[in-house]
Order: structure tokens, then C-alpha cells, then sequence
């Protein structure tokens, strides 16, 4: 059955929508069926995989508000083995709406159990918040990869994100485990960079991924046509890193 | 009395804080009075400016939530001129914290409303969501300043948050206007910037401030001394970029 990992960081602009678009991407190009959830409400997986606002009828949104099977969210993609459940901009509006309810934290979980196995991962786009969005992405999760940006605040609230996903194992999800930090938008022209970096190997070692996703412009750029960025510039530096970490979580997982 | 700012925009990364620290600053040393308010539960603008957490036993969660005079939580900076009313993590709990009550919207205008007369300007930063600690910066505020990063994923919700100051300005405060669009992290190097500077000048013409904040490793790296920019390295592109923002807005509103 499926791995379903949260890309999870409340700091915002760290590159949780990239990460999760392009990992997606590379899974499907190693061999494996994938299904990307959007829940976040500015829908960025969404557009950066070419689904139009018209297209988002039934989304996420639906499925976690009034118990849509989550079968008719599902879309294709522009990438071969990759699927979607869109987000919507009401899902902004689901906190309110779902916040008093019973089971509240688990809608995702009973949702995404139904199609589990029709998938080798489920990778979930979380919004830049510890709300009811990203708790019940971490209570429908096996574990939380964590884009590090290679900057000063976005350290600065690591060891936050840290206590709150240990935080959601003890409270509601016992088999959740910290999947690794990714340092991203790393520019080896300033020494901000390394020094973050080396801070956060310093204190978390094995738990950061060896690949590290330089910052690359062609990884902006890719959104606007709708593709992943190995299908956009598939030979440039973005599209290798996230290729070569796409072949370290399979091989983490002992599934290449 | 003081014009109240609220620096706003949904999209994480965008450079919130960094415009509320760097413009704050400027202000001052434009011989203006300000207090910043931290409304972000991150506290990226209290580390910022070097108000470390043990000093943060006062903050705007306090204020906010059992009625605290505003004037206890106002601390000192290391910035002459600029104070502070910081942010605790305790703030992501507000919401629900205060969701319910009445007048839940208004806290922070009432509390505001104490000491605008003490000051030229009060800038306020906001988290990344158009949640109740939004809701009640608009409230509070005669005007939103809108920080656009020059990339694909940013232009997409700027629509949406246009929308939301709008909505904001016919339910709850009728005298809210935009004080302008700013951009910024704008790379000379990527054609990126230069399409997404085009197409916001196009749609919004005067709205936007002609002042363009660029992508500058110094204003990345300042925080981490606890500075704004322009003490850090008062020569480098950054600083005089944010210092020319502060008189283009003191010139709008007929201050210098
Ligand atoms: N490695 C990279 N190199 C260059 N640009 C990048 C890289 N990763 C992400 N970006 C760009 O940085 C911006 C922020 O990334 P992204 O939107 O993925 O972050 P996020 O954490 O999902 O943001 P939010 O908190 O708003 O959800 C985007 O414009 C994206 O295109
Ligand atoms: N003009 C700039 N040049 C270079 N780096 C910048 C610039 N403006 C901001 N940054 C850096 O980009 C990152 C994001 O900026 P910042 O944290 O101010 O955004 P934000 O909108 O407040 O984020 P959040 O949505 O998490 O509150 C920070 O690491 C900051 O130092
Ligand atoms: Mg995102
Ligand atoms: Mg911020």
C-alpha cells in the first residue's frame, strides 16, 4: 500500500509546493504511480500542474467538507502516473466550517485510506500553517519530508515544526515519522547558505537528505508552463537535483 | 494620529517581514515615530529585530486575548525611534482561542486605537493566511501594503488577496484603502522578474510603488544580527532600496 508522505514547513516560500510537484514528478519517472494532494487553499500544486480554476469543481475541498468519495476528485495530470486531488479556494474556509466537528483531524486519513492502494506514494501539499489543514495532512501521513530554505528565518522554525509534528505522532498518529529535512534553494555563491547548512546537519545528521536542490531559476519558471521541471528543462541543475532525490527516497525505502 | 499599515499578503516567502523590519527602519531614520506589531505567530519580525523569546513574556497574544493594555507588551529596539509589540508562538492558538467571541475582529483596532497618537506610523506584520490574526490587522489598519515577490506562484494570489482587502473594506472597515503593490526579490539576471514586473504594472498602474526592492544577499543575511539592513550595510543595494520606499511612501502621504 501506498507511502503517503506530508511536505510540511509553516515557515512560508520554502518550496513545499516545488518539492512536492517536482518529487512527484520523479517518482512517476522511476516507475511508481503517484497521487499528489493539494491542501492548500492558493492551490499552487494545482496551477503548477496545469489544472485550471474551471477544472476544480470537485476538489479536496469537498472530500474533507461534506464527505465526497474521493474517487470522483481525482484527476490526471500532464505527467504520466501522476495524479491530483486540486485544492480550492473554499478550502480556506474548511477550517471554520469542519473546526467543531467530531473527527475533525481525520477526515483525510478515513479519505485517502479508501484509494491507498491504487498508488505507490501519496505526496500532500501543506499550506504555510500548523492549522486543521496541515494536522489532519499529519494524521493521514506515514511520515513529513521538510523543505529546509537555506536562510536564517527558515531555521528559525525548524525546531517548532519539529515539536509539532512529535506533537501529532503522540497525539494523533503513532506511526508518524520524520521522513527528512531537504535543504532547498541552496546558492553556492553566498556563505548564508553553507552556514545554515552546516547548522542543520550539525544538529539533525542523518535525518537531512545527502541531495540538496540548488536554487535554480528554471524551477520558477516551470509553473508557468504547468510542468514539473524536469519535463520543462529536463537536463538543467533543478531537474537533476530533484531526480537524484526522487532515487534517494526509493532507495531509503528500499524501492528503487 | 498614526497611519497604520498592514503589511499583508497569503502567499508565504514573500518578503512580509522583511518589508515591515527594513520600511519600519526607515521611517525612523526619516526622523518618523513607529511601533511594529508582530501578528505573525513565526515572531520572524521579534528575532529580526532581536527581541529573543525570553523576552517576549508581553506580547500581542496577551493584548489580543484577555484584554492586556497594549502599552505593557510596547518594548524598545536596537533601531532609535522603532518599537516593538512582539509575537509568541501562543498566537497560532488565538484563533481558536478567540474565534468565537464577540468583537473578535476588533481587538487589535481597540488596543491600537490607545496609542496611535504616540506615533507616525504603525506597521503591522502579517502571517501567511488570510485568517482571524488578517482579519483583524485590516481592521485595525487605514491602509494594507501589499509585498509582491517577482515570481510565477506570487502573481497568482494577488488577485484573491485584492479581493480580501476588498471584502475586509465593505464588512469591517469602510475606510481601508491599498496603500500600493511592492515589489521585490526582482533579479536583473531572469527574465522571471522582468515578465512578472510588466504584467503587475500593467494591471494595477499607479498602485504600484515605483521604488523596486532587488534581491540582495545582505538583506537576507541582517536578521540574523538581529539588524535591519540599512544598519547592517547601510551602502549595499538593499538598504537604499528600503530607505527610498520610506520617502516614496512619506512623500505620498504629503510627510517628508
Ligand atoms: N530551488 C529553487 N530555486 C529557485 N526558485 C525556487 C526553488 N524552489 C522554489 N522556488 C521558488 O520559490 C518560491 C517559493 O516556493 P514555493 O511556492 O514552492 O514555496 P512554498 O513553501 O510552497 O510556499 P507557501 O508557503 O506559500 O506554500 C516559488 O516562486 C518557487 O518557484
Ligand atoms: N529583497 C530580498 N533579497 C534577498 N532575500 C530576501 C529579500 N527579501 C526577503 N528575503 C529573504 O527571503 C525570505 C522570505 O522573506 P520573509 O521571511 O520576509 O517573507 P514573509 O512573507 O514574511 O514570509 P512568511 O510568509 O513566512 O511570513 C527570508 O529568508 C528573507 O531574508
Ligand atoms: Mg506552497
Ligand atoms: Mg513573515
Amino acid at each position: 500500500t501506498a507511502r503517503i508522505i506530508a511536505i510540511v514547513n509553516q515557515k512560508g516560500g520554502v518550496g513545499k509546493t516545488t518539492t512536492t510537484i517536482n518529487l512527484a514528478a520523479a517518482l512517476t519517472l522511476h516507475g511508481k504511480k503517484v497521487l499528489l494532494v493539494d491542501m492548500d487553499p492558493q492551490g499552487n500544486a494545482s496551477t503548477g500542474l496545469a489544472i485550471s480554476r474551471k477544472l476544480r469543481g470537485i476538489s479536496i475541498y469537498d472530500v474533507l467538507t461534506d464527505g465526497t468519495d474521493i474517487d470522483e476528485a481525482i484527476q490526471p495530470t500532464g505527467v504520466e502516473g501522476l495524479q491530483i486531488v486540486p485544492s480550492h479556494i473554499d478550502l480556506s474556509a474548511a477550517e471554520l466550517e469542519i473546526g467543531q466537528q467530531a473527527g475533525r483531524t481525520t477526515r483525510l486519513k478515513e479519505a485517502l485510506a479508501k484509494v491507498a492502494d491504487k498508488y505507490d506514494y501519496i505526496l500532500i501539499d501543506c499550506p504555510p500553517a500548523l492549522g486543521l489543514l496541515t494536522v489532519n495532512s499529519l494524521a493521514a501521513a506515514s511520515s513529513a519530508l521538510v523543505p529546509l530554505q537555506c536562510e536564517f528565518y527558515a531555521l528559525e522554525g525548524l525546531s517548532q515544526l519539529l515539536k509539532t509534528v512529535e506533537m501529532a505522532k503522540s497525539s494523533i498518529n503513532p506511526k508518524l515519522v520524520i521522513e527528512g529535512v531537504m535543504l532547498t534553494m541552496y546558492d553556492k555563491r553566498n556563505r548564508l547558505s553553507s552556514q545554515v547548512a552546516e547548522d542543520v546537519k550539525k544538529h539533525l545528521g542523518r535525518a537531512v537528505f545527502k541531495t540538496i536542490i540548488p536554487r535554480n531559476v528554471r524551477i520558477a519558471e516551470a509553473p508557468s508552463f504547468g510542468q514539473p521541471v524536469m519535463l520543462y528543462d529536463p537536463q538543467c541543475a533543478g531537474a537533476t537535483a530533484y531526480m537524484a532525490l526522487g532515487k534517494e527516497l526509493l532507495n531509503r525505502h528500499n524501492r528503487s
